[in-house]
């Protein structure tokens, strides 16, 4: 047994809990907030089979996307305080696989 | 060290927190969405010593029971969409045990 | 890789974050709750390389720190019904450390 834990952003949540849950994954939400960009996102918690984790990847890459964000930083020049806008590329899924010792329902 | 990580429903909540309390563990508590009925549930954190894992189990068994939900399905027969109910079982708690490499209090 | 999971003091939360994210390391933030005092607190996932988990500590270790908090507790004594105010150290961050077994970004 393996506990999938995958960080998304939320506009691709709808859609990637619907295709696991199709394909009969069970599958937990819960809200988080990104510590760089502060905006929240989505972590996802999967409990499978060893031999399922490859499909649950395949449905992340496939649900997925990268995006560009912006995060507005001040920017000093000739005396003057200026906003500039950097830009960020916010990855469609990070992906951690743990480890489950033990595995039950009650 | 393991750390448990149960996600129950939201009313077994309180009274789950408390007997877990009352014997002296420590606990974490996570507002989480299950995936498929779409409400909310809770996930609890619980990082207990490997041979204490029995007994937080047993709090969960004595605290956490099964509910009947219903889920709206809309059902298209003799070109009429109704609405039926599809009764679905949601358990009590769902368990998983993961090794604690490393355990620290600041 | 290890997946460092830390509850801290919401007080703590943006310092510690700003650190992290300022040593280049990427950060996820969970609203949590404590079981005990059932105050908000918050739950940091860093997903780090092996020896990069000492550095982490170390930063929580300079950004978390110990405050007193009160939590009213229900005495009878001489029939009468008297409310107490009873002392709880709360600590600077309580540490998870677990093995990721495989890691991946979409
Ligand atoms: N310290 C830093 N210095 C420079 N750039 C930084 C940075 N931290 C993050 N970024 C960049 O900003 C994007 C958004 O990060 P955020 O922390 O808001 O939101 C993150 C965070 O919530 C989570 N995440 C990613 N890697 C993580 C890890 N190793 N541990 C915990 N959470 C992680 O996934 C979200 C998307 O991450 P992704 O890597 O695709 O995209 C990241 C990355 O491109
Ligand atoms: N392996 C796992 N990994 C991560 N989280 C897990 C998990 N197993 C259970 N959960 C969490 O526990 C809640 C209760 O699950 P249970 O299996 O008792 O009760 C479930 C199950 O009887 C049924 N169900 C869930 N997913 C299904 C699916 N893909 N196909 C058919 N029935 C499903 O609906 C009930 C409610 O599910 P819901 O998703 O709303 O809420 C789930 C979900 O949040
Ligand atoms: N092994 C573990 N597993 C999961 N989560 C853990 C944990 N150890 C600590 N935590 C989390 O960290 C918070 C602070 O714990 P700390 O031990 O510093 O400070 C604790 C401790 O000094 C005391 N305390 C907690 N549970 C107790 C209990 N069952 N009996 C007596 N004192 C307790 O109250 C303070 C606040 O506790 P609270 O539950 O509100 O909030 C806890 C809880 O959310």
């Amino acid at each position: 047994m393996k506990l999938i834990l995958a960080i998304i952003q939320d506009e691709d949540a709808p859609a990637t809990i619907q295709a696991l849950v199709d394909r009969g994954y069970r599958v937990t939400r819960i809200a988080s907030t990104g510590g760089f960009l502060r905006q929240g996102n989505t972590t996802l918690l999967v409990g499978v089979e060893d031999i399922q984790v490859p499909e649950v990847v395949e449905i992340l890459r496939r649900c997925c996307r990268t995006r560009t964000s912006y995060l507005p930083v001040a920017v000093e020049a000739t005396g003057l305080l200026q906003a500039h806008m950097i830009e960020v590329e916010v990855g469609g899924a990070t992906i951690f696989v743990l480890d489950v010792e033990h595995f039950e329902t009650l």
